[in-house]
């Protein structure tokens, strides 16, 4: 649910 | 000092990292981590709250950051461990040590800290997977050369997570 897409959109930092 | 009922993360955080502090103090840096463990929504307002000290231009402000977060993360159990193993705030702490962010601008002693803890963080929490990605990412870029020592009292050995307050 919200934990699921919260999931979904974390993402390392691009370097 | 009198206990103060009612004190908000924010202001616990404000006294616990206050450049004026003479010394790590204490009281308020448990006093945050008691509010986070009290607070439905602690751990992730304090991660976030903490980001933003751990970047502070103070030196002092943000090392004692980094003090309060290492015993947030002794004391505030899984559900902090989570949020701290996210790399919403992983990147916060990346920025703190890279170049292309704020890394030329920090000092050695936040950004060996922040290391420190990293690389402690990926001996004690294996189950936090995207600490060890952040921790290896920094090693690839050439940030981390070695893996640093560890001081025996950096050993985080999680406590058992608080009851949690909604099912």
């Amino acid at each position: 649910l919200g934990e699921e897409s919260e999931e979904r959109d974390d993402h390392l930092l691009p370097m | 000092m009198a206990e103060a009922e009612g004190e908000s993360l924010e202001s616990w955080l404000n006294k616990a990292t206050n450049p004026s502090n003479r010394q790590e103090d204490w009281e308020y840096i448990i006093g945050f981590c008691d509010q986070i463990n009290k607070e439905l929504e602690g751990p992730q307002i304090a991660v976030r709250l903490l980001a933003h000290k751990i970047q502070s231009p103070q030196e002092w402000e943000a090392v004692q950051a980094l003090t309060v977060l290492e015993a947030c993360m002794k004391n505030c159990g899984r559900r902090l461990h989570n949020e701290v193993g996210k790399f919403r705030f992983l990147n916060e702490l990346i920025k703190v040590v890279s170049p292309k962010y704020f890394g030329d601008r920090v000092s050695e002693k936040v950004k060996t800290k922040v290391i420190e803890l990293l690389f402690s963080w990926t001996l004690a929490l294996p189950e936090e997977a995207k600490i060890k990605d952040a921790y290896h990412m920094l090693k690839r870029q050439g940030i981390v050369q070695s893996d640093p020592p560890i001081p025996m009292d950096r050993t985080l050995i999680p406590s058992p997570p608080p009851r949690p307050k909604n099912p």
